[in-house]
């Protein structure tokens, strides 16, 4: 168990260095096993740094810069082990335009291996999906489902 | 392996049958505040067994149901059913296609089925064993895992690494 | 002390009322004090019921009309002891297009009482505003301003 | 009574003087992920008299002075500088005008200004008495206390509603 374990965390390390990448441009991101006898029992560290600044710590970090430290995170264990299908729910809120591109582009690469399914306001991520469904009350307090499908 | 399927009838404000349908690759849910996409969330979470009532926004389970307007009375049950294509036989299962359904009523009476069987809560979690599934896992992610992800306290990563391993 | 309290209380609570009908439209709000012998002690609850529903527990409420019940809260403050500035960071981001509608025309309304200044990622937020500062990183990791004032 | 200058110079991001100017009104600040927008909210919450560093996302005061980057070394010193013109006596001063300044160097010494003259914490916290302002108060709102605020544990409602009786 123990072995398998490390091995996992080297995968997700490895992703994890290559997917921070794509979200922060000059940026460097990579995670840890704290110093344990067990490495089933260590803390698993995060280290980032964004544009130009020395290592950082995590909760200087903008909003937007979280959301997406995170998300790398959560696309590096679904590289290694993907999830069948993954609900996003308005992750994309804090993304500025451009880190919302990256964020589409990232759920289109990935969308090979994970069946994404996101809720939203933005109409950029809305331009990202194929299949879309509208969510309507037309009778008070009663949802409604309209289709807005493309294919 | 993909979702290929959701009903949803009686749960929280689904009060008419729904079906949604979808395909392999990108989807996406839109609407106004409060006109339902989240509870189509919740109700995914649910139908994979999800247990804790606060990851379902209730203090007890009966709130799920969907509880009446000024002009309809309150359902006496909740049902979910989730369709998964086993493309890839990631599944614990000999089947083609695995429709997963949960049922609550008010009297507190719950039922789980496969493919029409009824089968015990503890059923649905093993077909998902391994899978990354499974309603304690991360495929359902919302802003609030964003700040718990990168917290002080590391629990929370911890769990979703070994979910993985 | 306790029948001012209990005077700006009910002041707040006339306001809410009114403000939670500016955002919600077909919905009802107020908030009471709970049982206590001592009104300074008590509790304050949060009665709220939205498009055809019979009163609702807050925790059922959606991300975005929780944001907009904690705003009226917030507003019916101010109206009642308005704050000279008040600075809004995103709040706005879990809010649909027509609820930014009544979100930003509230400010206006306000703007007269209380000088506001938003951080946001959207557009029609942005349009409200009538002075408007853009902050860029052009050096790494140096922040650096540029006005867009209008007026 | 409004906010017309703010001036911020080694404070987080902006190691380089940066002086933003207001009309009474509603006033928009805008940029990409990570520029420093909310680093401007948190400017104007220390000047305030902030003392919780997890208010300012930090663990120790200093972190908010400019740390560096690979180009540019650490400054020693963060200072914030608050105009606001006392339009409606609001102010308990008799100043029109209300020039608020705080200094932090690296060393841990502090400094605030009124006016240019040297004071104490205390006499800014005074100043703002009854303003609702301060920063313990409802003045700079962010999404986190939309949850707090709605949240079970109803001692945030009680301190906000107590800040303006
Ligand atoms: N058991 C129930 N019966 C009927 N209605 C319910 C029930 N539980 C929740 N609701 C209603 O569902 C609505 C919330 O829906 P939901 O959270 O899905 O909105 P949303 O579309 O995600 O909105 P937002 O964009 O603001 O996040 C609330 O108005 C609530 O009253
Ligand atoms: N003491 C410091 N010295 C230098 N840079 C700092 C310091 N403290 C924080 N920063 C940087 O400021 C940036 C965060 O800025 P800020 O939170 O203001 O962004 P923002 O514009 O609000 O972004 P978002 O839209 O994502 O919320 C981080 O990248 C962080 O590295
Ligand atoms: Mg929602
Ligand atoms: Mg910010």
């Amino acid at each position: 168990a123990r072995s398998q374990f490390l091995e996992t965390f080297n995968a997700i390390k490895v992703n994890f260095e290559k997917v921070f990448k794509s979200f922060f441009e000059n940026g460097e991101g990579t995670i840890s096993l704290s110093e344990h006898e067990d490495p089933l029992e260590a803390d698993i560290d995060i280290h980032v740094r964004t544009k130009g600044k020395r290592l950082q710590t995590l909760s200087l970090l903008s909003g937007g810069e979280k959301t997406l430290t995170a998300i790398s995170l959560l696309f590096s264990i679904y590289l290694v082990k993907p999830s069948p299908f993954c609900i996003l729910d308005e992750v994309d809120a804090p993304l500025d335009d451009i880190n919302i591109g990256r964020f589409t582009q990232a759920l289109k690469e990935f969308s090979n291996n994970t069946q994404f399914i996101t809720v939203t306001h933005n109409k950029r991520t809305m331009e990202a999906a194929s299949t879309m469904y509208g969510v309507t009350m037309e009778e008070e307090g009663v949802s409604k489902l309209v289709s807005v499908k493309f294919s | 392996m993909y979702l290929s399927k959701i009903k949803i009838i009686g749960f929280k404000s689904f009060a008419n049958k729904t079906e949604l349908k979808f395909n392999p690759g990108l989807s996406c849910i839109i609407g106004p505040n409060g006109s339902g996409k989240s509870n189509i969330v919740d109700a995914i979470r649910w139908v994979l067994g999800e247990q804790r009532t606060t990851a379902l926004r209730s203090d007890k389970m009966e709130n799920v149901i969907f509880n009446g307007t000024r002009s309809r009375k309150p359902m006496g049950m909740a049902e979910v059913s989730m369709t998964i294509e086993n493309t890839k036989d990631i599944l614990k299962t000999e089947y083609r296609q695995v429709v997963i359904t949960r049922r609550l009523y008010r009297s507190g009476e719950s039922q789980y089925l496969i493919n029409n069987v009824p089968v015990r809560l503890k059923d649905i979690i093993d077909i998902f064993m391994d899978t990354g599934l499974g309603s304690n896992s991360y495929s359902v992610i919302e802003l609030k895992m964003v700040e718990s992800i990168l917290s002080e306290n590391k629990a929370e990563r911890r769990l979703l690494l070994e979910e993985a391993a």
